[in-house]
Protein backbone atom coordinates (compact mmCIF):
# COMPACT_ATOMS: atom_id res chain seq x y z
CA UNK A 1 0.00 0.00 0.00
CA UNK A 2 1.51 3.23 -1.30
CA UNK A 3 1.39 6.09 1.71
CA UNK A 4 -0.29 8.89 0.81
CA UNK A 5 1.39 12.40 2.90
CA UNK A 6 -1.05 14.87 3.09
CA UNK A 7 1.24 17.78 5.49
CA UNK A 8 2.64 18.70 8.61
CA UNK A 9 0.95 19.62 11.62
CA UNK A 10 2.79 21.81 14.22
CA UNK A 11 1.63 22.36 17.90
CA UNK A 12 3.24 24.83 20.35
CA UNK A 13 0.05 25.20 22.82
CA UNK A 14 0.64 22.38 24.86
CA UNK A 15 2.78 21.36 27.54
CA UNK A 16 3.71 17.41 28.56
CA UNK A 17 3.38 16.03 31.71
CA UNK A 18 5.29 12.80 32.84
CA UNK A 19 4.16 10.57 35.31
CA UNK A 20 7.11 8.90 36.90
CA UNK A 21 6.93 4.97 38.20
CA UNK A 22 3.56 3.82 38.13
CA UNK A 23 3.27 0.75 39.00
CA UNK A 24 2.71 -1.64 35.73
CA UNK A 25 -0.09 -3.45 37.36
CA UNK A 26 -3.98 -3.11 36.56
CA UNK A 27 -5.99 -0.02 37.28
CA UNK A 28 -2.80 2.59 37.62
CA UNK A 29 -3.91 4.21 34.52
CA UNK A 30 -7.35 4.34 35.23
CA UNK A 31 -6.62 6.39 38.64
CA UNK A 32 -4.19 8.55 37.00
CA UNK A 33 -6.75 9.66 34.13
CA UNK A 34 -9.81 9.62 36.15
CA UNK A 35 -8.20 12.11 38.49
CA UNK A 36 -7.47 14.26 35.29
CA UNK A 37 -10.28 13.91 34.21
CA UNK A 38 -12.10 15.17 37.23
CA UNK A 39 -9.91 18.51 36.61
CA UNK A 40 -11.56 18.57 33.32
CA UNK A 41 -8.67 19.51 31.46
CA UNK A 42 -8.08 18.17 27.95
CA UNK A 43 -5.63 15.46 26.91
CA UNK A 44 -4.52 14.89 23.88
CA UNK A 45 -2.06 12.59 23.53
CA UNK A 46 -0.20 9.55 25.57
CA UNK A 47 2.06 7.48 25.84
CA UNK A 48 2.99 4.84 27.69
CA UNK A 49 5.68 2.38 26.95
CA UNK A 50 6.52 -1.03 28.52
CA UNK A 51 7.55 -1.68 32.13
CA UNK A 52 11.24 -2.13 33.16
CA UNK A 53 11.51 -5.86 34.17
CA UNK A 54 13.97 -5.03 36.83
CA UNK A 55 11.21 -2.52 38.50
CA UNK A 56 8.30 -3.24 37.54
CA UNK A 57 7.40 0.53 36.75
CA UNK A 58 6.81 2.27 34.10
CA UNK A 59 6.56 6.52 32.58
CA UNK A 60 2.56 7.90 31.49
CA UNK A 61 3.28 10.75 29.47
CA UNK A 62 0.53 13.12 28.09
CA UNK A 63 0.21 16.35 26.25
CA UNK A 64 -2.58 19.33 27.14
CA UNK A 65 -3.20 22.88 27.27
CA UNK A 66 -0.36 24.92 28.91
CA UNK A 67 -3.16 26.69 30.58
CA UNK A 68 -4.33 23.39 32.23
CA UNK A 69 -1.13 22.18 33.29
CA UNK A 70 -1.27 23.77 37.10
CA UNK A 71 -4.37 22.23 37.76
CA UNK A 72 -3.81 18.57 36.61
CA UNK A 73 -0.88 18.94 38.50
CA UNK A 74 -1.85 19.93 41.61
CA UNK A 75 -4.88 16.74 41.54
CA UNK A 76 -2.12 14.89 40.60
CA UNK A 77 0.37 15.25 43.72
CA UNK A 78 -2.67 15.50 46.16
CA UNK A 79 -3.03 11.56 44.96
CA UNK A 80 0.89 10.60 44.89
CA UNK A 81 0.83 8.45 47.62
CA UNK A 82 -2.74 6.77 46.58
CA UNK A 83 -1.79 5.78 43.16
CA UNK A 84 2.22 5.32 44.11
CA UNK A 85 4.07 7.21 41.32
CA UNK A 86 7.23 8.34 41.81
CA UNK A 87 7.24 11.48 40.70
CA UNK A 88 5.80 14.15 37.84
CA UNK A 89 7.78 16.13 35.55
CA UNK A 90 6.18 19.31 33.80
CA UNK A 91 7.29 20.72 30.80
CA UNK A 92 5.83 23.52 28.69
CA UNK A 93 8.79 24.22 26.33
CA UNK A 94 8.01 21.31 23.87
CA UNK A 95 6.66 21.62 20.45
CA UNK A 96 4.86 18.50 18.66
CA UNK A 97 4.65 17.98 14.76
CA UNK A 98 2.99 15.23 13.36
CA UNK A 99 2.87 14.03 9.72
CA UNK A 100 -0.41 13.45 8.24
CA UNK A 101 -1.12 10.88 5.70
CA UNK A 102 -2.77 7.76 4.90
CA UNK A 103 -1.52 4.21 4.66
CA UNK A 104 1.31 5.34 6.57
CA UNK A 105 1.12 2.20 9.11
CA UNK A 106 3.16 -0.18 6.79
CA UNK A 107 5.82 1.84 5.74
CA UNK A 108 8.51 1.54 8.15
CA UNK A 109 9.95 4.03 5.45
CA UNK A 110 8.28 7.12 5.87
CA UNK A 111 8.57 6.84 9.67
CA UNK A 112 12.94 6.33 8.43
CA UNK A 113 12.24 9.48 6.16
CA UNK A 114 11.08 11.53 8.62
CA UNK A 115 13.28 10.86 12.00
CA UNK A 116 16.74 11.05 9.29
CA UNK A 117 14.96 14.64 8.01
CA UNK A 118 14.96 15.67 11.56
CA UNK A 119 18.50 14.17 12.28
CA UNK A 120 19.90 15.93 9.89
CA UNK A 121 18.60 19.09 11.06
CA UNK A 122 20.25 18.41 14.59
CA UNK A 123 16.65 17.89 15.80
CA UNK A 124 16.30 15.46 18.82
CA UNK A 125 12.74 13.54 19.51
CA UNK A 126 11.80 13.19 22.82
CA UNK A 127 8.76 11.38 22.28
CA UNK A 128 7.04 9.46 19.25
CA UNK A 129 3.62 7.78 18.61
CA UNK A 130 2.45 6.98 16.00
CA UNK A 131 -1.35 5.96 14.17
CA UNK A 132 -1.75 4.71 10.25
CA UNK A 133 -2.64 8.60 9.37
CA UNK A 134 -0.18 10.43 11.71
CA UNK A 135 3.58 9.82 12.72
CA UNK A 136 3.71 12.29 16.11
CA UNK A 137 7.19 13.34 17.36
CA UNK A 138 7.93 15.53 20.45
CA UNK A 139 10.69 17.84 20.51
CA UNK A 140 12.01 21.45 21.94
CA UNK A 141 9.37 24.08 21.17
CA UNK A 142 12.74 26.48 19.59
CA UNK A 143 13.24 23.74 17.19
CA UNK A 144 9.61 23.24 15.58
CA UNK A 145 10.27 25.83 13.36
CA UNK A 146 13.11 23.80 11.69
CA UNK A 147 11.43 20.44 11.71
CA UNK A 148 8.46 21.71 9.63
CA UNK A 149 11.16 23.42 7.40
CA UNK A 150 13.22 20.35 6.99
CA UNK A 151 10.24 17.54 6.73
CA UNK A 152 8.58 20.08 4.19
CA UNK A 153 11.55 19.53 1.62
CA UNK A 154 11.87 16.05 2.60
CA UNK A 155 8.38 14.98 1.09
CA UNK A 156 8.12 17.24 -1.40
CA UNK A 157 5.08 19.03 0.51
CA UNK A 158 6.89 23.57 -0.44
CA UNK A 159 4.14 25.37 -1.26
CA UNK A 160 1.47 22.40 -0.73
CA UNK A 161 1.32 23.41 3.36
CA UNK A 162 -0.90 21.91 5.24
CA UNK A 163 0.61 22.82 8.90
CA UNK A 164 -2.48 23.18 11.28
CA UNK A 165 -0.71 25.80 13.57
CA UNK A 166 -2.08 26.51 16.94
CA UNK A 167 -0.68 29.25 19.12
CA UNK B 1 -16.57 18.48 21.80
CA UNK B 2 -18.75 15.58 22.44
CA UNK B 3 -17.01 12.42 22.05
CA UNK B 4 -18.32 9.37 19.25
CA UNK B 5 -17.58 6.16 20.02
CA UNK B 6 -17.39 4.03 17.01
CA UNK B 7 -16.15 1.09 17.97
CA UNK B 8 -13.43 -1.23 18.96
CA UNK B 9 -11.18 -2.98 16.99
CA UNK B 10 -8.63 -5.85 18.39
CA UNK B 11 -5.47 -7.13 16.81
CA UNK B 12 -3.71 -10.94 17.66
CA UNK B 13 -1.59 -11.11 14.54
CA UNK B 14 1.21 -8.76 15.59
CA UNK B 15 4.66 -8.95 18.06
CA UNK B 16 6.29 -6.26 19.94
CA UNK B 17 9.79 -5.36 19.39
CA UNK B 18 11.42 -3.16 22.40
CA UNK B 19 14.90 -1.67 21.58
CA UNK B 20 16.08 -1.24 24.92
CA UNK B 21 18.52 2.00 26.21
CA UNK B 22 18.56 3.97 23.30
CA UNK B 23 21.14 6.94 23.75
CA UNK B 24 18.61 10.11 23.52
CA UNK B 25 20.31 12.02 21.31
CA UNK B 26 19.77 13.25 17.21
CA UNK B 27 19.76 10.35 14.73
CA UNK B 28 19.40 7.19 16.74
CA UNK B 29 15.15 6.59 15.65
CA UNK B 30 16.88 7.53 12.07
CA UNK B 31 19.48 5.00 12.66
CA UNK B 32 16.96 2.17 13.88
CA UNK B 33 13.92 2.57 11.73
CA UNK B 34 16.26 3.13 8.70
CA UNK B 35 17.64 -0.54 9.19
CA UNK B 36 14.01 -2.01 10.13
CA UNK B 37 12.36 0.12 6.46
CA UNK B 38 15.45 -2.38 4.79
CA UNK B 39 14.02 -5.07 5.46
CA UNK B 40 10.72 -4.45 4.43
CA UNK B 41 8.84 -5.24 7.32
CA UNK B 42 5.31 -3.29 8.04
CA UNK B 43 5.61 -1.06 10.91
CA UNK B 44 2.49 -0.32 13.28
CA UNK B 45 2.78 1.67 16.06
CA UNK B 46 5.89 3.25 17.25
CA UNK B 47 6.00 4.10 20.86
CA UNK B 48 9.35 5.96 22.02
CA UNK B 49 8.17 8.10 26.01
CA UNK B 50 10.79 10.39 27.99
CA UNK B 51 14.45 9.45 28.48
CA UNK B 52 15.60 9.46 32.06
CA UNK B 53 17.55 12.34 32.87
CA UNK B 54 19.68 10.20 35.19
CA UNK B 55 20.59 7.63 32.16
CA UNK B 56 20.54 9.82 28.74
CA UNK B 57 18.50 6.58 27.51
CA UNK B 58 15.30 5.66 26.53
CA UNK B 59 13.52 2.53 25.21
CA UNK B 60 11.60 2.40 21.51
CA UNK B 61 8.74 -0.16 20.82
CA UNK B 62 7.34 -1.01 18.13
CA UNK B 63 4.78 -3.68 16.60
CA UNK B 64 4.72 -5.76 13.55
CA UNK B 65 3.31 -8.94 11.88
CA UNK B 66 4.81 -11.42 13.56
CA UNK B 67 5.61 -13.03 10.65
CA UNK B 68 8.19 -10.34 9.80
CA UNK B 69 10.03 -10.33 13.70
CA UNK B 70 12.58 -12.59 13.31
CA UNK B 71 14.20 -10.72 10.12
CA UNK B 72 14.04 -7.13 11.98
CA UNK B 73 15.89 -8.28 14.87
CA UNK B 74 18.38 -9.76 13.11
CA UNK B 75 18.73 -6.89 11.60
CA UNK B 76 18.82 -4.89 14.38
CA UNK B 77 21.43 -7.10 16.38
CA UNK B 78 23.76 -6.52 13.57
CA UNK B 79 24.00 -3.11 13.82
CA UNK B 80 23.86 -2.76 17.74
CA UNK B 81 27.35 -1.58 18.47
CA UNK B 82 26.95 0.66 15.53
CA UNK B 83 23.91 2.54 16.88
CA UNK B 84 24.60 1.73 20.65
CA UNK B 85 21.37 0.53 22.09
CA UNK B 86 21.41 -1.95 25.33
CA UNK B 87 19.58 -4.71 24.02
CA UNK B 88 16.38 -6.00 21.86
CA UNK B 89 13.19 -7.58 23.66
CA UNK B 90 10.81 -9.88 21.61
CA UNK B 91 7.14 -10.50 22.29
CA UNK B 92 5.23 -12.18 20.24
CA UNK B 93 2.22 -12.64 22.87
CA UNK B 94 0.17 -9.06 22.31
CA UNK B 95 -2.72 -8.37 21.78
CA UNK B 96 -3.32 -4.92 20.79
CA UNK B 97 -7.10 -3.12 21.27
CA UNK B 98 -8.33 0.42 20.02
CA UNK B 99 -11.08 2.35 20.67
CA UNK B 100 -12.04 4.08 17.49
CA UNK B 101 -13.79 7.19 17.25
CA UNK B 102 -13.64 10.62 16.89
CA UNK B 103 -13.05 14.17 19.28
CA UNK B 104 -11.71 11.94 21.37
CA UNK B 105 -8.48 14.20 21.82
CA UNK B 106 -10.03 16.68 24.31
CA UNK B 107 -11.61 14.21 26.66
CA UNK B 108 -10.04 12.28 29.33
CA UNK B 109 -12.62 11.01 30.84
CA UNK B 110 -13.01 8.75 27.63
CA UNK B 111 -9.41 7.39 28.55
CA UNK B 112 -10.55 6.97 31.95
CA UNK B 113 -13.24 4.73 30.94
CA UNK B 114 -11.64 2.48 29.16
CA UNK B 115 -8.43 1.96 31.25
CA UNK B 116 -10.94 2.00 34.10
CA UNK B 117 -13.18 -0.98 31.91
CA UNK B 118 -9.74 -2.90 31.63
CA UNK B 119 -9.13 -3.06 35.56
CA UNK B 120 -12.20 -3.90 36.55
CA UNK B 121 -11.52 -6.93 34.17
CA UNK B 122 -7.85 -7.42 35.54
CA UNK B 123 -6.41 -6.87 32.47
CA UNK B 124 -2.82 -4.62 32.08
CA UNK B 125 -2.08 -2.12 30.37
CA UNK B 126 1.53 -2.67 29.13
CA UNK B 127 1.68 0.25 26.54
CA UNK B 128 -0.48 3.30 25.73
CA UNK B 129 -0.99 5.60 22.00
CA UNK B 130 -3.51 7.78 21.62
CA UNK B 131 -4.48 10.14 18.50
CA UNK B 132 -7.78 12.14 18.01
CA UNK B 133 -9.52 9.25 16.69
CA UNK B 134 -8.39 6.26 18.31
CA UNK B 135 -6.87 5.37 22.05
CA UNK B 136 -4.50 2.16 21.44
CA UNK B 137 -3.34 -0.47 24.08
CA UNK B 138 -1.51 -3.59 24.26
CA UNK B 139 -2.10 -6.29 26.60
CA UNK B 140 -1.43 -10.04 26.70
CA UNK B 141 -3.10 -11.80 24.05
CA UNK B 142 -5.06 -13.51 25.76
CA UNK B 143 -6.68 -11.32 28.02
CA UNK B 144 -7.85 -9.59 24.70
CA UNK B 145 -11.30 -11.64 24.49
CA UNK B 146 -12.14 -10.28 27.93
CA UNK B 147 -11.20 -7.11 27.04
CA UNK B 148 -13.23 -6.43 23.83
CA UNK B 149 -16.61 -7.92 26.14
CA UNK B 150 -15.63 -5.34 28.76
CA UNK B 151 -14.89 -2.55 26.33
CA UNK B 152 -17.97 -2.88 24.86
CA UNK B 153 -20.30 -3.17 27.78
CA UNK B 154 -18.53 0.16 29.13
CA UNK B 155 -19.20 1.99 25.79
CA UNK B 156 -22.84 0.35 25.41
CA UNK B 157 -21.49 -0.64 22.11
CA UNK B 158 -22.93 -4.40 22.37
CA UNK B 159 -24.75 -5.46 19.11
CA UNK B 160 -22.87 -2.69 17.75
CA UNK B 161 -19.59 -4.20 16.95
CA UNK B 162 -16.96 -2.63 14.65
CA UNK B 163 -14.55 -4.96 15.52
CA UNK B 164 -11.80 -5.44 12.88
CA UNK B 165 -10.22 -8.72 14.18
CA UNK B 166 -7.08 -10.00 12.96
CA UNK B 167 -5.85 -13.44 13.40
C1 LIG C 1 1.11 1.43 33.99
C2 LIG C 1 -0.35 1.23 33.90
O1 LIG C 1 -0.83 1.40 32.58
C3 LIG C 1 -0.81 -0.13 34.42
N1 LIG C 1 -0.17 -1.19 33.70
C4 LIG C 1 -2.33 -0.25 34.32
O2 LIG C 1 -2.82 -1.18 33.76
O3 LIG C 1 -3.03 0.57 34.76
C1 LIG D 1 15.73 8.18 21.16
C2 LIG D 1 15.76 8.77 19.79
O1 LIG D 1 14.44 9.07 19.35
C3 LIG D 1 16.62 10.03 19.69
N1 LIG D 1 16.19 11.03 20.61
C4 LIG D 1 16.61 10.56 18.27
O2 LIG D 1 16.33 11.70 18.05
O3 LIG D 1 16.83 9.85 17.35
Amino acid sequence: EEPLIAGVATDLSEAKITVVGVPDIPGKAAQIFTLVAKTGANIDMIVQNVSAASTGLTDISFTLPKSEGQQVLTALRAEQSETGFLGLQYDDQIGKLALVGAGMRTNAGVSAKLFTALFEAGINIEMISTSEIRISVVTRADTINDALRVVHTAFGLDGTEEAVVHA
